[in-house]
Formats: structure tokens, C-alpha cells, sequence
């Protein structure tokens, strides 16, 4: 109940009207759309239970470590109606095609299997929002400080996880495994995008503001 | 630390 009341609101894209239709237009609307969410991933974040009594110095390597895979399991999950589009925004949704103009198809197509991966699990709300806490937890930092804390956050999210599955999913006793087994899938997606940004980053066409440039930097 | 100045002022932040 706390990780549904945590979730943030949405959050529009609003392309510049006055830009023409370019990939650095489209590139530009994601990163900024990325700015703003990550923005309300942090507040997000300090309210799921636990995560504030953390260290500040955890809490940062945990956010450096899992930011893309929070806005990729977002992404995902806003995109499960959707065949073959990805949801960025409701005023921004992506077909292939669009995706290639912008140079992002390789990326456009590893987020789509993720989608169809919990779209064929029929992935609920409940279990979207302890996932992507489960992810930020779980985010395998190096430079975590009180190990047993990070440790005892993992555990206390696994339980409602397993809390959940086992009240509404009775007939299914291996969902539980079924959900933290698409994580692997969520990281390498993530690895994918950081790098891809990374790239855009140095060639230094694309407008990118501070917060994005910071957590880009942290995974190089 | 010194380079993730944004990220740790928005973890600061109360709100």
C-alpha cells in the first residue's frame, strides 16, 4: 500500500513545437522527459519504506546504480496496452520507426521484449511497484557501506513481494520467481541505454540537463 | 561524492 501511495505522478513530454522533426528533437524530449522523471525518482524513492534510514552515501550508490532501470521499468510498464510502441509519455509514444529516425531502434527493441515479458504475465500494479523497488535495492553497487542494511531493505521488499503473491496468485507458487527472474533482462536494457546516452553525450548535440549528465556520469 | 551534488541535495531535501 505505501509503494502504490509512493508512485509518482505523470509526467508529459511536451516536444518544442517551435523544433523541427529531427533525431536531436526527439533526443532532446527523452532526455529532458528523463531529467524531470528522475526528479520525482528520488522523492520516490525516499518513500519507500526503509530506504530513508539507509546512509546518505547508500541511498546514493543505490540511485547511481538503478536509475536507468527505474526509468526503464516505467517505460515498460506504462507500454504493456500498447503493441509495439513504447509509452515515454502520453504525449509521447514510439513507434519503430520513429525510434530508428531517432537512432534508438537497437534500444526500442530490447525495451519491447521486456514489455512483452510482462505483458505475457499480465504484470499487475502492485507487483510493478515492488519490482522497481526491488530493483533499486538489489542494484549491486560496489561502493555500499552498510552491507547488512541494503541486505535487510532486499529482504523486507521480498516479503511483500511474496506477501502479495501469496495472497492474490495461490494458483501460481513460482510467480514470485517468475517476477525477479525478468531483472537480469531489466539490467542488461539499462547497461544498453546508459551506454547509448553516453554516446549521444559525447557528441555533444544533444542538450542535456545537469541531474541526467550527473547520474550518466556516476555509471561510466 | 563532490560530483553528485544535485542527487545528494534532492536526498537531502525533506520533502
Amino acid at each position: 500500500t505505501l509503494l502504490l501511495g509512493a508512485e509518482p505522478e505523470k509526467v508529459c513530454a511536451m516536444p518544442d513545437p517551435a523544433l523541427p522533426d529531427s533525431d536531436i528533437k526527439s533526443l532532446t524530449t527523452l532526455c529532458d522527459l528523463a531529467d524531470r522523471e528522475l526528479v520525482l525518482n528520488i522523492s520516490w524513492a525516499k518513500h519507500i519504506p526503509g530506504f530513508s534510514s539507509l546512509c546518505l552515501s547508500d541511498q546514493m550508490s543505490l540511485l547511481q546504480s538503478a536509475w536507468m532501470e527505474i526509468l526503464i521499468l516505467r517505460v515498460a510498464f506504462r507500454s504493456l496496452l500498447c503493441e509495439d510502441k513504447l509509452v515515454f509519455a502520453e504525449d509521447y509514444i514510439m513507434d519503430a520507426e520513429q525510434a530508428k529516425s531517432a537512432g534508438l531502434l537497437e534500444l526500442h527493441k530490447a525495451i519491447l521484449q521486456l514489455v512483452r515479458r510482462y505483458r505475457s504475465m499480465r504484470l499487475e500494479r502492485e507487483e510493478f511497484v515492488t519490482l522497481k523497488a526491488i530493483a533499486l535495492a538489489n542494484s549491486d553497487s560496489m561502493h555500499i557501506e552498510d552491507v547488512e542494511a541494503v541486505q535487510g531493505l532486499q529482504d523486507s521488499l521480498h516479503e511483500a513481494l511474496l506477501d502479495y503473491e501469496c495472497v492474490h496468485h495461490r494458483e501460481d507458487p513460482r510467480r514470485t520467481g517468475k517476477l525477479i527472474m525478468t531483472l537480469p533482462l531489466l539490467r542488461q536494457t539499462s547497461a544498453k541505454a546508459v551506454r547509448h546516452f553516453c554516446s549521444i553525450k559525447q557528441d555533444g548535440r544533444v542538450p542535456m540537463h545537469k541531474l541526467f549528465l550527473e547520474l550518466l556520469e556516476a555509471n561510466v | 561524492k563532490e560530483k553528485h551534488k544535485i542527487l545528494h541535495r534532492l536526498l537531502q531535501n525533506s520533502s
